[in-house]
C-alpha cells in the first residue's frame, strides 16, 4: 500500500475535493483505495455519503487503539473505495496527544498492518498541527492542492519547509508527489500569474493537470456523492480523471 | 473598546478578507480600530502590507507577556487602523499552552488594558483550537463569515455550539454579531440555496449585506492593500462598506 497525505495549512484550497475525487478516479481504474478522513470537520466522510450516525468507529479511535483501523474502514458507494470516517472528536486529539508517547506516529502505527489496499489517501485539516503531522509521518508522498490565489501561494514555502522537517526527523521516505493547481480560472489574470510563479519555482513538481473552477464539484457533496458519480462529464470530473492518470504515471 | 472575533473553522471562507476590509471600512468612518492577526499564516498582516521582517513584536509575544500588546500594535497605511501582526511562531502556541495556567484567557488579558481603540477585530485561524478559543474568550461578539457552499454550511452548527460553550464556561458576555455570506454568486443555484437555508435557520442573525464573489478582493492582498485602498469602487469594496454600516447599526 502506498500512502499519500493531502495537505495544505491554507484553508479552502480543495484538499477534501481532491482527496474524494482523486481516490474515486483511481478506484474507477480497478485499484483498491482507502481514504482516511483526518479532519474533524468530517467533510470527506460527508462527500462520500456517510451520515453522522455512520461513523463509529472513526479515525479518532485509531489514535487510542491503532488495531482498530481494519474495523474502522468501511466500503463506500464507489466500488473499490473504502473510507475511515472522521467525527468532531478528532479535534480533541490535538490537545490529548501533547506530551503523550509517540504523538505524531499514531496514524502510521494504525495504517501499517492494513492489507488489501493499493493506495491510501489521508485528507488533512487546514493546519500544521498534530493531526497533519500524523498524516505526514504516515505517508510515503504528500500531494499539495494549491488554490491559484495570492494568500495560498504565501503559505507554500512554510508547508514545504514542514515537509522537509518531517522527512529529516521522523519519516525519511516522505517525498513530494506534487502540487496541483485548483479552482483555476483561465479568464482571471491572478490565476495565470500564480500558476506561472509556482511553475517557475517548482518546475516539474507541479502537475501538468490543473483543476478548473467548476460549480459541479461543489454541488456534488450536497448529494453525498463524488463528482465522478454526480456528473462524470463535467470539467471537474474530467480534470480529476486526468490527474489520476498523471499521478499513476508519476508514482 | 468593543472586541469582535472573526471565526469559522471551515477554511477559506473569507475570514481574513472580512477582517481586513471591515476593519478598514470602519476606520474610514473615523473610528479608531485595531486588527489582531491571530492566525499563524499571517495573511491579515500581509493584506495590510507588513513584510515578514516587520512583525516583531507579534501576537505570539502577547501570549507569553500580555503587557506587550501596546508595543505590538502598530499603524498601517490605513488612517485609524493599527495591527498586531502574526508570525508562524504562533502555531507553536497551540502546543505550548496545553497544560499551562489560563490557556484560553491569555489574549483577553493582553487586550484588556489597551486604550484608545473603539473597535478590535481578531482574525482567527481555520480551527476550533486554543488560538480560536483565545479569540472567543477575548471577544464581546463573534462575526462568522460563511461561504455560500455546502461544506461550509455543514460546519456552522458545530461552530455555534462552540460559541455557546465558551459563553457558558468562560465568557458570559460573548454573543453572535451575525453571519455574513461571502463569495456569493447570484448566477449559481448552490449559493442561493445555501443563503435561503441559513436565513431560514438563523433569521435576522444573518446580515442583509452579502459579499459577492469579486476578483478585485483577491487581487488586493498581492499589492499589500485592503480592497478599499486598491479599488474603492469595486463590488467587493462597496459590499464591505455596506456591511460596516449595517454592523455599526446593529452593534
Ligand atoms: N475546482 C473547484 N471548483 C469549484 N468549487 C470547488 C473546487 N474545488 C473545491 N471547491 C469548493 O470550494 C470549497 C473548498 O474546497 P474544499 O472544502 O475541498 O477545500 P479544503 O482545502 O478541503 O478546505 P478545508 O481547509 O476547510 O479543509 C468547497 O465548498 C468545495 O466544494
Ligand atoms: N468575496 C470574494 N470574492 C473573491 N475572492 C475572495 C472573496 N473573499 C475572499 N476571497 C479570496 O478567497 C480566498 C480565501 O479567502 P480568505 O483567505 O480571506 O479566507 P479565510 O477564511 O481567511 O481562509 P483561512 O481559513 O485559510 O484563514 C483568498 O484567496 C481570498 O483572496
Ligand atoms: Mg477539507
Ligand atoms: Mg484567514
Amino acid at each position: 500500500m502506498r500512502t499519500i497525505a493531502i495537505a495544505n495549512q491554507k484553508g479552502g484550497v480543495g484538499k477534501t475535493t481532491t482527496a474524494v475525487n482523486l481516490a474515486t478516479a483511481l478506484a474507477a481504474t480497478g485499484a483498491s483505495v482507502l481514504l482516511v478522513d483526518f479532519d474533524p470537520q468530517g467533510n470527506a466522510s460527508t462527500g462520500l455519503g456517510l451520515g453522522r450516525a455512520e461513523r463509529d468507529p472513526s479515525a479518532y479511535d485509531l489514535l487510542a487503539d491503532p488495531g482498530r483501523a481494519a474495523a474502522a474502514a468501511r466500503p463506500t458507494m464507489v466500488p473499490g473505495l473504502s473510507v475511515i470516517p472522521a467525527t468532531q472528536e478528532l479535534a480533541g486529539a490535538e490537545v490529548e496527544l501533547v506530551g503523550e508517547d509517540n504523538p505524531t506516529g499514531r496514524l502510521r502505527a494504525a495504517l501499517g498492518p492494513l492489507a488489501g489496499f493499493d493506495w491510501c489517501f489521508i485528507d488533512c485539516p487546514p493546519s500544521l498541527g498534530l493531526l497533519t503531522l500524523n498524516g505526514l509521518v504516515a505517508a510515503d508522498r504528500v500531494l499539495i492542492p494549491l488554490q491559484a490565489e495570492f494568500y495560498a501561494l504565501e503559505g507554500l514555502s512554510q508547508l514545504l519547509k514542514t515537509v522537509e522537517q518531517v522527512k529529516a526527523r521522523s519519516n525519511p521516505r516522505l517525498d513530494l508527489a506534487g502540487v496541483v493547481l485548483t479552482m483555476f480560472d483561465r479568464r482571471n489574470n491572478l490565476s495565470e500569474q500564480v500558476a506561472q510563479d509556482v511553475r517557475a519555482a517548482l518546475g516539474t513538481r507541479v502537475f501538468r493537470t490543473m483543476i478548473p473552477r467548476n460549480v459541479r464539484l461543489s454541488e456534488a457533496p450536497s448529494h453525498g456523492l463524488p463528482a465522478l458519480l454526480y456528473d462524470l462529464r463535467c470539467p471537474g470530473s474530467e480534470a480529476y480523471m486526468a490527474l489520476a492518470r498523471e499521478f499513476r504515471e508519476a508514482a
